[in-house]
């Protein structure tokens, strides 16, 4: 999903 | 952004700083891995990748750098410094790490977001991250006697994967996010601490030094 590709964490 | 991320975020920072005051000040890399340093860059370098293309971030973008620089910092320090690299353990580092690469890789080419090349290695870093710590554990383990810098070091880098469970936990209630890749490997690599973090609390109770059998 795209929520998922966000990758905002490290 | 909540408090156990931030926390979580500062703990991993705080272990580096830890492991970089102790080769530093001791000139020394006794008990540390660098087998699992190694597998540090590889993880950060695949996973950061990203800061190439997306829109810089004043929280993030500052800790990726510093995470990427750090670590190869390390590296370079038990792989050249002239004094350093005399106290790398290196007979007792014995784990075959190249081992873990393999499997990861191909569990991030099926098991990914998006079939593109910086979300299969952004998988990678995820799952390679989750068993880079198997190195150090091993050595750990043949070492008769941990020093402190040493078992706060790792002691550390478990503490920072545990508070963002809680953090995920959170922003399943809070935010409604649910990433089941990250949230899975980070369970897995938060449970392969758990012998270490029983004898290093245990250890800690009793005043005595840290010792794995």
């Amino acid at each position: 999903s795209a929520e998922a590709l966000k990758h905002d964490e490290l | 952004m909540n408090a156990f991320r931030l926390l979580a975020d500062l703990t991993h920072l705080l272990s580096i700083i830890i492991l970089l005051v102790k080769i530093r000040t001791t000139k020394s890399c006794a008990g540390i891995s660098l087998k699992t340093q190694d597998l540090y860059v590889l993880v950060f370098i695949s996973r950061y990748l990203d800061l190439f293309t997306r829109p810089l971030s004043l929280y993030n973008t500052p800790f990726k750098l510093v995470f990427l620089a750090t670590s190869i910092t390390i590296v370079y320090y038990m792989r050249y410094h002239k004094v350093v690299k005399q106290t790398y353990n290196k007979d007792s580092d014995t784990f075959k790490h190249y081992f873990l690469i393999l499997p990861c890789a191909v569990l991030a080419f099926f098991i990914n977001p998006k079939f593109t090349f910086i979300e299969v290695l952004w998988s990678f870093s995820i799952y390679l991250e989750a068993v880079a710590i198997l190195p150090q554990l091993v050595l750990l383990q043949s070492s008769s006697n941990i020093d402190n810098l040493t078992g706060n070091y790792v002691f550390m880098l478990g503490a920072y994967r545990a508070l963002y469970l809680l953090n995920w936990i959170y922003r399943f209630f809070a935010e409604d996010v649910v990433r089941w890749i990250p949230w899975i490997a980070g369970l897995v690599q938060t449970a392969l601490y758990a012998d270490f973090f029983y004898y290093y609390i245990k250890s800690w109770r009793n005043n005595e030094r840290l010792k794995l059998p």
